[in-house]
């Protein structure tokens, strides 16, 4: 951000209104010398407006590519002008997932995604395969970075700035090429993740558990072993908001629905929490 | 069939976990205030139970580390192909009294390698590398000394690095390691990759990064070997996963770097799955717009 507003330009609109996480990112640097959560309500409402609501906002009724291709198509016969419209939606989004942690800064969790694996079941080998050659890739990769660095490196000063400008800056991706499908996240496929499973420790419930084994005559580690399990706290296909996949487009449909139901708000934050209750 | 003449069958299945942050000064009956290290406790809120107390500032006791890995052990690792682990396996800094060394840093990432090495591996097989489930670490800010400062290698902390993952880490990519710590892995081989992304390379918080523009950043460099490997995943039609500690968020991230990483993973996401992270703690997810990001690279170069 600074190198852009050093140059007097602005950030887009988008994450100009990002500036309402400020005070909540803040929180979570200073938060990195301890685990106690602090302003977090305050950031998930940020992440709704800066970015949930954006969507909604942009969006008609939905993201998904399968219904919008259905409602196009009873309009239009031409398929590839339809795959086209909508694909220019959806496809300019990328998911980030942010998991909750094994650290009791909420309850400690984790998660176990399920993904598309049909055709691989029984008959994959890649005995047959040719040799994979990544020893000659990562010999080659290391010569051409070196290349990519000593470039401009020699230059100085107004040579540097001019060269700069000329050359094509590596760290900026090509377009990807208009000929190649959309991969496994954005078209259900070999690989598309279809469900995850959020398990969660409760250590209210467990710490319970524990002490009223210990009561009862156990010794710490057996009414350790009985107390302690981790249970599911929620799925991807669990109501109020299943998702029937985990397509780009099912998280941008659940985005509009989180930014417009304050009911599905309010479960989305007890699940971002880890079923803690946790407010500022 | 594997090459090596080996059958392994999939589930369709994998683990994401992270921010163990194990503490092994935390004892129970302790006061929270006192992290979990010390004092008598206020009251019952206060107190430092065995596995822990949510929400009250305290790391993770031992326990809790050791009974969830387990938990995942008995009840996970039979059902899962491979697993995402990102970091953050140690203490925070947060106790003037046992102020954390770069040698208890790396003690404890050793010892939290070693057991997912032996959670995880062949246990019929005598090659350290004979994975039944594929494990692939990423390094967390915590995990580093001083505290979020990470430079490019090689250097002493990706040589220990390299050292305490070499297991985890394929060999033809080791020497690349030693310098830019992102590696990835075959999980199925030919068609699905995980890549460990060194997101520190990219962090706000790390002093040895101001922007992804000039060629002396670890950043630029990072974003060059992504580039490249991304480009030759796409050459062999496998399709990827990316894995990371810190997420790519515009607060996390420094200068450009974020607006280049999103390009990145939107651009070619004709192989990119989707990417997997830790490090805020929260379970939540972000849509991020390439739209927005070649908009903002655009107006700044």
């Amino acid at each position: 951000g600074k190198s852009i507003r050093a140059n007097g330009e602005e950030f887009d609109d988008e994450y100009e209104s990002d500036d309402v996480l400020d005070g909540a990112v803040e929180a979570s640097d200073a938060r990195t010398m301890g685990a106690k959560p602090v302003n977090k309500v305050a950031y998930i409402d940020g992440v709704r407006e800066a970015y949930y609501e954006k969507i909604a906002s942009k969006a008609g009724s939905s993201f998904s590519i399968e219904r919008k291709k259905k409602n196009h198509n009873k309009k239009h016969k031409n398929r590839d002008k339809s795959k086209k419209q909508y694909k220019g939606k959806v496809d300019r989004y990328s998911i980030v997932n942010v998991a909750g942690s094994v650290i009791p800064t909420f309850n400690p969790s984790f998660r176990v995604w399920e993904y598309n694996i049909s055709g691989l079941e029984s008959d994959y080998s890649v005995s047959g395969m040719p040799a994979q050659g990544w020893q000659k890739f990562f010999d080659n990769l290391e010569v051409q970075i070196l290349r990519d660095l000593e470039d401009e490196s020699s230059l100085s000063g107004l040579a540097n700035t001019l060269s700069r400008n000329r050359k094509v800056d590596k760290t900026i991706p090509p377009r990807m090429p208009a000929d190649l499908p959309l991969g496994p996240a954005y078209v259900p496929q070999l690989f598309t993740p279809t469900r995850f499973v959020q398990y969660y420790a409760d250590l209210e419930a467990i710490e319970r558990k524990y002490q009223k084994e210990v009561k009862k005559g156990a010794s710490e580690e057996d009414a350790a072993a009985k107390a302690f399990a981790y249970k599911v706290e929620y799925t991807s296909d669990d109501a109020p908001y299943p998702m029937k996949s985990l397509l780009t487009g099912d998280y941008l449909d659940l985005a509009v629905q989180l930014a417009n139901n304050e009911t599905f708000w309010s479960k989305f934050k007890e699940r971002a929490f880890l079923s803690t209750g946790y407010d500022d | 069939r594997l090459a090596d003449g080996k059958t392994k069958s999939l589930k369709g299945r994998f683990l994401h976990i992270t921010d163990i942050h194990p503490d092994p000064f935390y004892k129970s009956g302790t006061s929270a205030e006192e992290v979990c290290h010390r004092g008598k406790p206020k009251d019952a809120s206060d107190t430092a139970t065995r596995f822990g107390v949510a929400m009250n500032g305290c790391d993770s006791s031992m326990d809790l580390m050791n009974y969830t890995l387990d938990w995942v052990e008995k009840n996970l690792r039979d059902k899962i192909d491979f697993v995402v682990w990102t970091g953050d396996n140690i203490r925070h800094d947060n106790d003037r009294r046992f102020p954390r060394t770069e040698s208890q840093i790396f003690d404890l990432n050793a010892k939290v390698a070693s057991k997912f090495e032996d959670m995880f591996r062949n246990k019929d097989s005598i090659n350290p590398r004979d994975f039944d489930v594929t494990v692939i670490p990423s390094l967390g800010n915590n995990d580093v000394f001083p505290h979020n400062l990470f430079s490019l290698g090689p250097t002493l902390q990706t040589r220990e690095l390299n050292s305490m993952w070499s297991n985890f880490i394929p060999q033809e990519q080791q020497r690349s390691f030693d310098r830019g710590t992102s590696y990835f892995v075959e999980v199925i081989p030919g068609k699905l990759a995980v890549l460990s992304i060194e997101t520190l390379y990219l962090y706000k918080a790390n002093p040895l990064v101001d922007t992804c523009d000039s060629k002396k950043e670890p950043g630029y460099q990072l974003l060059l070997w992504l580039g490249y490997v991304l480009e030759e995943l796409r050459s062999r039609n496998m399709k990827v996963w990316l894995s990371g500690h810190v997420p790519p968020l515009p607060k996390n991230y420094d200068g450009n770097c974020f607006h280049k990483f999103t390009l990145w993973t939107n651009e070619y996401r004709d192989i990119i799955i989707g990417g997997l992270y830790g490090h805020m703690n929260i379970d939540h997810f972000i849509p991020l717009d390439a739209k927005k990001s070649w908009k903002a690279v655009e107006k700044s170069s």
